[in-house]
């Protein structure tokens, strides 16, 4: 454990808490995409399978738990208790392009073809591309509200922290995974407009609106 | 030797 990594862990925290209390305080996902927050439970459900068949550590498991129950916490608030100010209208990105093109790629590209080791891989590909959705609404729109910028702020840092992990233990452990490496450039490239737009605009106080 | 793939990340 390096800061890269304990830093990119809380920043993960904070976005699913970030959205989780926008939701609550506001009574309303307005803004939101329901169809990202579905691949992310997909993500969580499908890489944290090894909950059941292995142990790591305290903080390890802990972590698994929380973002696999504030993912289902957050599809229950979409699609349930605040479903009447989803916005589902503007949610209109085709997720089959997604889940078809990384599941394939997910069965050719793997370290081990095994059922578990898929599905590991299979919500690392998903979790790169997870987010356009969401990115699709908010340029559909044209704008979006402060928090979830900030909501996307700290899910993209997430991603470039572990980067910065990454390289760290590849210096000094020896330790590399090509598809995490490669799936995590490709999600932090996607962040990196919505980055330039965040600090231009929100950290100057003013609304993220896109030009028309 | 570079050890590939343990699961301990997020």
């Amino acid at each position: 454990m390096n800061v890269f990594r304990l830093t990119g862990d809380l920043s993960h925290l904070a976005a699913i808490i970030i959205l989780l209390l926008k939701i609550w305080k506001t009574r309303s996902c307005a803004g939101i995409s329901g169809k990202s927050q579905i691949l992310f439970a997909v993500v969580f459900t499908s890489r944290y399978l090894d909950l059941l068949t292995s142990f790591i550590s305290l903080y390890n498991t802990s972590m698994k738990v929380i973002y696999i129950g504030c993912a289902y916490a957050t599809l229950y608030f979409v699609y349930m208790k605040f479903k009447a100010t989803y916005d589902g209208n503007h949610d209109t990105f085709r997720v089959e392009f997604l889940l078809v093109p990384v599941g394939g790629l997910s069965f050719l590209v793997n370290h081990d073809f095994s059922p578990l080791e898929i599905l590991w891989t299979f919500s690392i590909y998903l979790e790169s591309v997870a987010i356009l959705p969401q990115l699709f609404m908010i340029s559909k729109t044209g704008e979006a509200e402060t928090i979830t910028t900030h909501y996307l702020f700290f899910l993209g840092l997430y991603r470039a922290l572990y980067l910065f992990n990454w390289i760290w233990r590849f210096y000094f452990e020896g330790f590399f995974d090509m598809i995490a490496i490669v799936a995590g450039l490709v999600q932090t490239i996607l962040y990196c407009d919505f980055f330039y737009l965040y600090i231009t605009k929100v950290l100057k106080g003013k609304k993220l609106s896109l030009p028309a | 030797d570079i050890q590939i793939n343990p699961k301990d990340e997020l």
